[in-house]
């Protein structure tokens, strides 16, 4: 409890330094696997104009880090050292790396884990969840506190979805029924589906 | 500390019950949607003569229970409720709802999260830990704690490889570097490959 109102309160000079400096900041959470830095690679070419800037999260390597690298893109890698989760402390101290006067976007992208980084405010404006085709469509039913934290779900890998028996409106019905004001995508990092739509989104999001 | 060390008393607790009663535990472990439950439905059939048992652990739901008990394989669910991985004193409790004097081979299925429940002793033989070959071959560089802790490791979905930029001696080599005495299977529980050999391995663990 303790530790949660300690996280509560820097996620908060968090968020106020973001709103001052007037960058929008996401979340983003899934299991291992589903794409988060592949979907990174995809967007942040078509976002170069919006001056992006990315914290990656894992609990060993800096291997995230240097695909964000080879992208031109300012990046700082958060090694958690077997930590399940990132917290808003680690993010402060992060962000100390990066000029974040340059930046009016930023992505933090979360250790693979679809429990325990749901109960982490980092200060962002907003969670995005992802969740592949090849995961099952019941996920959302079983990790709920999740889809419960989220805003927005990204269903990814939409080009292996004809080889699963992952079913578009259960994942969403399942997904509503637990939090129903989630907000969709479907995309495909690999083949650039649903991707001009994304980040069509992601710069409607920006300061004005 | 103070709660490995109780977890760790009642794991041994948990083990003196299972070898006087000649019952072989595996522990299986992964991401969400890896795949454990599809392996439990296509092996415990191939096993019924070892007469099987499962118990199962999910944040919410027992949507995997019922899964098993369609097999008609005894099975309890435990629901954590949130909790991130099952401990040794949530699988003492549910053991009193199996007969396990009927039961020579259990499997745990443990909650989809490849960080946690590393570190958590139920009392088992080995942990297993389950990787999908849609989820990337650098997994086990990143997720140390899940693949130095377990003995096995089992590569499913192989029917979805060709879509995949998964490439097998990587994730084999990225293993073994963590965790040089891994044994692997490959398998795809959706269309038998590698199953045959599985299940006769498991045989093979059973007390004589
Ligand atoms: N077919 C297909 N594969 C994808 C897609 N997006 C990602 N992948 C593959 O999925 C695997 C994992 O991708 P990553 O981007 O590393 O996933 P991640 O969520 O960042 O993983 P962690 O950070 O390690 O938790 C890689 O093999 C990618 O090539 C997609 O849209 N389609
Ligand atoms: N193509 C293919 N799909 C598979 C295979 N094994 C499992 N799946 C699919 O993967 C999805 C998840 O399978 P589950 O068995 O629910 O995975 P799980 O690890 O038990 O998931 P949780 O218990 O919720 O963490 C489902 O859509 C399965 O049909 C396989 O070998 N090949
Ligand atoms: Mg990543
Ligand atoms: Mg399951």
């Amino acid at each position: 409890r303790k530790i949660l109102e300690k996280n509560d309160q820097l996620a908060t000079q968090n968020r106020q330094l973001f709103a001052e400096k007037h960058i929008t900041v996401f979340n983003l959470l899934s299991s291992p696997g589903s794409g988060k830095t592949t979907l990174l690679e995809k967007l942040l070419p078509m976002l170069a104009e919006s001056r992006c800037g990315v914290v990656e999260g894992d609990l060993q390597t800096d291997r995230d880090a240097q695909r964000i690298a080879a992208l031109n893109v300012p990046v700082v890698q958060i090694v958690t050292n077997g930590g399940c989760h990132l917290d808003a402390g680690l993010v402060r101290d992060a962000l100390t790396n990066l000029d974040l006067d340059t930046i009016r976007l930023l992505f933090i992208e979360n250790v693979g884990n679809l429990v325990c980084p749901a109960g982490y405010d980092l200060g962002e404006q907003k969670k995005i969840v992802i969740i592949s085709t090849t995961e099952g469509d019941d996920k959302p039913l079983k990790y709920t506190t999740m889809f419960r934290a989220a805003r927005v779900c990204i269903i990814n890998k939409m080009d292996l979805l004809p080889w699963t028996d992952f079913n578009i409106e259960t994942v969403k019905r399942n997904a509503l029924q637990i939090n129903p004001d989630l907000q969709f995508f479907t995309v495909s990092a690999k083949t650039g589906t649903g991707m001009q739509e994304l980040s069509a989104w992601f710069k409607s999001q920006l300061y004005k």
